[in-house]
């Protein structure tokens, strides 16, 4: 990695946006959410962190969709080329894009130019990074087709973030509950079940209406999380409200591209699509997981790297759902590998989630463990005790 | 050995353009006697070094493909041309 030279004396640092993309103006939200991600990919892995404010408030880094000549000597040459250039601290920190290029806010989408992977690398330069000669590095100067799981910083990147601005601090993003229930009425006393005993069987953050929405089951009851909390109104049973889903569950895999979330207990497995249970279920684990162990301790789905992860005892699984051997789904020859290979993880352990997309999160009896995608490894200052950051408890 | 004088005179000119534009070079190309393009070679080695190339100091296929990439317009090397023309916004 290379470091231009300059950086900046704060770590809270403001962006506005002053133009906005021609071929997005009827997508401002989308664009304002992946400017936000592409910060956050730099606050993720150091001791920064950005907000947006007003055009007309005073900011550190300003944002730009221009096109050709735009008044900083450094034009534009149309669509390909040049997508974007930024300024070091030194130098105002603001960041300016090609308004000529077709950008493009969903990764899926074919064709265009990943908005997301572009200012995440333009950033890095408004924060005192230079190019990098490392090819897979975001700083590495020519554009990379986008990521879908947006796992664009590289072990190069983080060196160079720390070096100028350290790692994140160990509170920096605690488990959610700073957030209060919106009325008084919504609020309620912490649960006497899990508040006796945190451990859990399974937990699930999915989407629900457009909402994220974080469950908890454990026995034949399941709860809804509030960012403080229990939500008013839990628990309740699970053979009511999932449609035929068994108590005592093992463990829960959402798969949100297909909308699908797969339910494991003992040797059987059961499939949800669109929040319903599909006909023709439960089915055996070897059927649809070949190669994946009866009796899971655990299952996710990683977002650094889109896999699929099993995990029971001392030891863990990947499921690929095309081999490179055979073409299949399956699990590769070198599984299962020793849960130790994920540092700070113990054995055994409850339950994984992946909460609002943005962390994972290991849950065994009443602790759980923060697990840093980037560093590999357990973060600073956990485990910490479910009941008191994720139940409520007092 | 193959020199720069091999390739289309228009790669040439391109490759100048953006050696010079992403910060390799200053100046325009010279020849030496053996008639190759010895300032442009120099800068090609060293951006193909940059990209992961391989350092041929020869305006390649691989290389015209890589330079015609879509890409960050922030220089690969800030030399001094760069920090008298950047200005505090």
């Amino acid at each position: 990695y290379a470091l231009q030279g300059s950086r900046w004396r704060t770590k809270t640092l403001r962006y506005k946006i002053m133009s906005w993309p021609s071929n997005l103006l009827d997508n401002k939200d989308g664009v304002r959410d992946v400017i936000l991600e592409s910060f956050k990919a730099w606050s993720d892995v150091s001791g920064l962190s950005f907000e947006e404010v007003g055009t007309g408030s005073k900011s550190n880094i300003e944002i730009r969709f221009a096109s050709g000549d735009h008044g900083d000597g450094d034009a534009f040459d149309g669509p390909g080329g040049t997508l974007a250039h930024a300024f070091f601290p030194i130098y105002g920190g603001d960041a300016h894009f090609d308004d000529s290029e077709n950008w493009k806010v969903d990764p899926r989408k074919r064709g265009g130019i990943d908005m997301f992977t572009v200012a995440a690398h333009e950033f890095g330069h408004s924060l005192g990074l230079s190019h990098s000669d490392v090819n897979e590095a975001l700083m590495a100067p020519f554009y990379k087709p986008p990521s879908l799981d947006r796992d664009v910083i590289k072990e190069d990147d983080i060196k160079a973030i720390q070096e100028l601005y350290g790692p994140p601090a160990a509170d920096a993003a605690p488990a959610p509950r700073p957030r209060q229930p919106s009325s008084p009425g919504d609020r309620q006393d912490p649960d006497p079940i899990l508040c006796q005993d945190s451990a859990v069987d399974a937990m699930l953050t999915i989407d629900v209406n457009g909402q994220k929405r974080t469950y908890v089951f454990k026995g034949d009851h399941y709860w809804r999380l509030t960012s403080s909390g229990v939500e008013k109104g839990y628990p309740r049973l699970i053979r009511e409200m999932w449609g035929g889903l068994p108590d005592n569950l093992d463990a829960i895999l959402p798969y949100e591209e297909a909308d699908r979330i797969y339910f494991f207990k003992g040797s059987q497995y059961w499939r949800m699509t669109g929040l319903k249970l599909d006909p023709g279920y439960p089915k055996p684990i070897s059927a649809g997981f070949p190669g994946i162990p009866d009796n899971l301790d655990a299952a996710f789905k990683w977002r650094a790297n889109g896999k699929m992860y099993f995990f029971k005892g001392s030891q863990y699984w990947r499921f690929d759902s095309e081999l490179e051997t055979t073409g299949r789904p399956g699990v590769s020859d070198k599984y299962p590998q020793p849960i130790s290979i994920w540092k700070g993880i113990p054995n055994n352990i409850d339950s994984v989630l992946i909460y609002e997309n943005k962390r994972t999160y290991f849950f065994k009896g009443d602790s759980y463990y923060r697990f840093n995608d980037a560093a590999f490894s357990v973060d600073a200052s956990y485990p910490r005790s479910t009941a008191e950051y994720w139940f409520g408890c007092t | 050995n193959p020199t720069l004088k091999d390739s289309p005179p228009e790669s040439i000119i391109e490759a100048a353009t953006y050696l010079a534009r992403y910060g390799y070079s200053s100046s325009s190309p010279t020849e030496d006697k053996s008639g190759a393009l010895v300032s442009l070679s120099s800068n090609l080695e060293e951006f193909q070094r940059f990209a992961g190339l391989k350092v041929t100091g020869v305006l390649d296929e691989a290389t015209i493909e890589k330079m015609r990439e879509p890409r960050c317009g922030v220089k690969d090397k800030l030399g001094p041309s760069y920090r008298a023309r950047r200005r505090k916004r």
